[in-house]
């Protein structure tokens, strides 16, 4: 059981065991990026999806950063600055952000995409 | 246990429906269960059913969706399965990563996973994650929501934590009436209550409040957000006491220099309101008891009736019952001479054919379009106002314009599950 004395459990202590690892650096950030779908997927099933189809090579890191940069309001560098790790830290949904769009509708805006479902 | 959560290929994809928009479920009630094994460790059970039964609650307020909460039925035959864990949980696929960062998921057209290694707090608290606000989110996925990158949308894939009272915006409520669309349905009656306040200059003020009652349960429609209240409907036994509980025919209000008395109507009697003790009358000032019956108020008035509303600039109150209209002179008290006359000859159609021709639901004036509508089923047919006669001289007095849908001028007149109507 996670630690706590008051009855409101406000003062609850979560065992450091279960904290996640923060994202500190630019391997990381990969991963963060695939997994929230700016970039190559992993191969795990995504929730929320059925199956994603694989990113196409060319989506470079530095694409996936700035389009994530940009979704956030952020300066859009391409680069792992600290606004962008203080982004990727947040507390936030397990669904991923975007699905990866055919390489033609790369251009439209975020959030309006469209989404593509493979034909049943 | 395992087994319930691996995605039921064949059983929910039957739910759902294709048209083109990334709809999630068709059928109109969803049933819902926390997982038993899979309950929080820092929040009581009963905590944790009441804030997912009013997150499912606040999706049914805004879209013609029912939750019901299944503590029964097998595993298998519950649309969406709610459940904590840690790290490795659930036999799901995605691992939680411990507190921070991932606080849940939620697997499309079924299962919402939230990660007990966050500190979840009821909504009450302003310290940690509240747990209704990461719900709603994530039945908007289940839903088929995905994020939205919107400041102040629900669907922000980002928790923002300290802010009050949340709701669903009005683009998160467009975004998922466009998979669901919007509520429809017809109303027993629909009225402005006049409120008479003073400013802190001892002006007298008139305010009012548009209210639609159906069945045992009401909204107050805000006119000037454009919605229902926060938190509506609520049961009528709840706001208003002493009238009918349910399946009310009309609300008159008669208002004029000497006069303001506000009746409902229900079978043959009717009941008198005070607005000021938020209580139906016993007794008025002359020693009338309430309620009474009709026919001894309004000689010449049938009963039941269909519905009526007051006309302050004529004095008359219009009382309608099936196809007839009987117009009541408030201060002779009694039914005009040439009355009652058919509901075509009173109101005419300016297209013809567009007309209710009988057994209209309610007569509603509203203040906020100065006008008088006529409610039958999901649409309203709007009466010719002064307004309109001046802009169009050829319009017929009292003509009925073509009908329109209620739920493009009044939105979000949602229902509930009845087991959620007293939340």
């Amino acid at each position: 059981e996670a630690l706590f004395h008051s009855r409101d459990r406000s003062d609850l202590e979560l065992s450091p065991l279960h904290q996640a690892r923060p994202i500190a650096d630019l391997q990381a950030a990969q991963r963060f990026l695939s997994r929230y779908g700016w970039s190559a997927v992993s191969s795990a099933r995504s929730p929320n999806l059925e199956r994603t189809t694989e990113a196409p090579a060319s989506i470079s890191l530095a694409d996936a950063m700035r389009r994530f940069q940009k979704a956030n309001a952020l300066p859009v560098s391409g680069k792992l600055d600290t606004a962008t790790l203080v982004a990727m830290n947040k507390p936030r949904c397990g669904v991923p952000d975007t699905q990866l769009p055919s390489q033609t509708t790369l251009s439209t805006p975020l959030g309006l995409q469209p989404r593509a479902r493979p034909k049943r | 246990f395992l087994q319930m959560l691996l995605p039921k290929l064949d059983r929910q994809q039957e739910d759902s429906s294709h048209s083109g928009a990334t709809r999630a479920f068709s059928r109109k009630t969803l049933t819902w269960r926390l997982v038993g094994e899979a309950y929080s460790s820092q929040l009581s059970v009963d905590e944790q059913r009441y804030i997912f039964k009013l997150a499912f609650r606040m999706w049914s307020e805004v879209i013609p969706l029912n939750f019901r909460e299944d503590l029964t039925a097998p595993g298998a035959m519950v649309n969406i399965k709610l459940g904590f864990g840690r790290g490795r949980h659930l036999g799901c696929t995605r691992v939680f990563d411990g507190s921070g960062q991932e606080f849940a998921h939620a697997w499309r057209l079924g299962d919402i996973h939230f990660d007990d290694d966050e500190h979840f707090t009821p909504p009450t608290s302003d310290t940690g994650i509240s747990l209704l606000k990461v719900a709603v989110h994530e039945i908007g996925h289940v839903l088929g929501l995905p994020h939205i990158y919107r400041t102040g949308s629900i669907m922000h894939p980002n928790y923002t934590p300290h802010e009050p009272a949340f709701e669903l915006d009005w683009s998160d409520r467009k975004a998922i009436q466009k998979l669901y669309g919007s509520c429809k349905g017809s109303f027993d009656i629909a009225f402005d209550w006049i409120r008479k306040e003073r400013n802190q200059y001892g002006e007298m003020m008139v305010r009012f409040s548009t209210y639609f009652f159906r069945n045992s349960w009401y909204w107050l429609y805000e006119n000037r957000n454009n919605r229902t209240r926060y938190g509506d409907p609520i049961q009528i036994l709840t706001g208003w006491h002493g009238i009918p509980a349910e399946n009310i025919d009309a609300f008159v209000h008669i208002w004029t220099r000497r006069r303001d008395e506000r009746y409902f109507f229900k079978g043959s009697q009717y009941w008198r309101y005070d607005g000021d003790k938020d209580q139906a009358l016993l007794e008025d000032e002359q020693g009338r008891s309430y309620p009474r019956l009709i026919s001894e108020g309004f000689p010449g008035i049938p009963s039941p009736l269909d519905t009526a509303f007051y006309d302050r600039k004529k004095q008359l109150i219009y009382f309608f019952k099936e196809s007839f209209v009987f117009a009541f002179d408030i201060n002779r008290n009694q039914v005009l001479n040439s009355y009652p006359m058919k509901l075509t000859e009173v109101f005419p159609a300016i297209t013809p054919q567009n007309h209710p021709f009988r057994n209209i639901d309610s007569a509603y004036y509203s203040y906020a379009h100065n006008s008088i509508f006529f409610f039958k089923g999901n649409a309203y047919w709007k009466v010719v106002s002064e307004k309109d006669k001046q802009q169009n001289s050829r319009l017929p007095s009292n003509g009925l314009f073509p009908k329109k849908h209620i739920s493009e001028k009044w939105f979000d007149l949602c229902d509930v599950h009845i087991s959620t109507l007293n939340m």
